[in-house]
C-alpha cells in the first residue's frame, strides 16, 4: 500500500492576509506526516504528529491559537482514532496542555476509557507526566482581538458562524 | 480545527483532530470534535475522516460516521463527503469541511464553506488548497 496523508486547517474563514501562513501550515503538517510514513511509521504516528504541527502552529484554532470562550480562556478538544482495532481516545475541555492530541492518544493507550473532560482530564495529564504550560502561552494577540471583537457582537449570532470552529 | 488523515504501508487507517472550539463559546462547551463518528472516526475496512464546522451541527449529524457510512455503500471519497455535507448542509443548515481517505488510498478533502485549507501528499507529490476548486 503506498501511504497517503491528508491534513485539514479548518473551515472558517481565512483572511487575505493569513492565506500565506495557513497554507504554508497545512504543507509543513502533510509533508511532516507523510515523512514518518515513508519511514515506515504508522498513520497513527503520522497524524498524531501532523496535528501536533497545526496545534504548535498560532495560524490554526487549536492548541497555541485556540479562539477563546466567553470568559476569554482557552479550552480545548481533541480526539485520535487507530483504524486497525477501532480504538479510540480523546479530551475535552482541556486548558494548560500545549498539544491536546497526545494527550487523547494516551487517553486511548493508557486508560479504558473513550473520553476524558476538564479537571479529570487534567489529573491524568498531570498522572501521566504531561507538562502544563501557563495558558497565557496559547493565548495569541489574533485570538484575543477575536475575542474582545466578538464581545461587541454578541447580539449578532451570523458573526459567529462566520468564524467556524 | 486541525485534523489529519493517513494510510500506511501496512494498511492501516487513523484520523486525529483537534480544535480550540468556537469564538466565544460558553464555558464548558464541547462540540463535535471530541466525540467519537463526528470530530473523526477510523476503520481499516472503509477508511478515515477528520472534520470541522459548526460542531453542534456535525453532532446532530454524526458527520464523520456518516461520510464512512456512504463509503460503505460504494461511493467514493469525494462523492461520500459532498452527499454527507449535503445532508448536514439541508437537513440542520450547518456548513463545513471534510477530509477523508479510503481503505485503497483514495482521498478528497471537499466543503461546504467557502474555504478550508488543506493538503495532501500522495506518491510524493504534493497539492494544497485553501478555495474550493484548488
Amino acid at each position: 500500500m503506498k501511504p497517503v496523508i491528508v491534513v485539514h486547517g479548518g473551515a472558517g474563514r481565512i483572511f487575505k492576509e493569513r492565506e500565506n501562513g495557513s497554507r504554508s501550515g497545512v504543507t509543513r503538517a502533510a509533508l511532516k506526516g507523510y515523512n514518518i510514513l515513508k519511514q515506515g511509521g504508522s498513520a497513527l504516528d503520522a497524524v498524531e504528529e501532523a496535528v501536533v504541527v497545526m496545534e504548535n502552529d498560532p495560524h490554526f484554532n487549536a492548541g497555541c491559537g485556540s479562539v477563546l470562550n466567553e470568559k476569554g480562556e482557552v479550552e480545548m478538544d481533541a480526539i485520535i482514532m487507530d483504524g486497525k482495532n477501532l480504538t479510540s481516545g480523546a479530551v475535552s475541555a482541556v486548558k494548560c496542555i500545549a498539544n491536546p492530541i497526545k494527550l487523547a492518544r494516551l487517553v486511548m493507550e493508557k486508560t479504558d476509557h473513550m473520553l476524558l473532560t476538564d479537571q479529570g482530564a487534567l489529573a491524568f495529564a498531570r498522572a501521566m507526566g504531561v507538562p502544563e504550560v501557563p495558558g497565557e502561552t496559547l493565548i495569541t494577540e489574533r485570538s484575543l482581538e477575536r475575542w474582545k471583537k466578538n464581545l461587541e457582537a454578541d447580539s449578532n449570532p451570523q458573526e459567529f458562524q462566520k468564524d467556524l470552529g | 480545527t486541525v485534523g489529519a488523515v493517513a494510510i500506511d504501508s501496512a494498511g492501516n487507517v487513523a484520523c486525529a483532530t483537534s480544535t480550540g472550539g468556537l469564538t466565544n463559546k460558553r464555558v464548558g462547551r464541547v462540540g463535535d470534535t471530541a466525540c467519537i463518528g463526528s470530530g473523526g472516526y477510523a476503520d481499516n475496512i472503509v477508511g478515515a475522516t477528520s472534520t470541522t464546522g459548526h460542531g453542534e451541527s456535525i453532532m446532530k449529524v454524526v458527520l464523520a460516521r456518516l461520510i464512512l457510512y456512504h463509503m460503505e455503500q460504494g461511493k467514493s471519497p469525494e462523492d461520500a463527503a459532498d452527499v454527507a455535507l449535503n445532508y448536514m448542509k439541508t437537513r440542520v443548515g450547518g456548513l463545513g469541511g471534510v477530509i477523508v481517505v479510503s481503505s485503497s488510498g483514495d482521498w478528497a478533502a471537499r466543503f461546504s464553506t467557502k474555504q478550508m485549507a488543506w493538503a495532501t501528499v500522495k506518491d510524493d507529490q504534493l497539492q494544497s488548497g485553501i478555495f474550493t476548486g484548488e
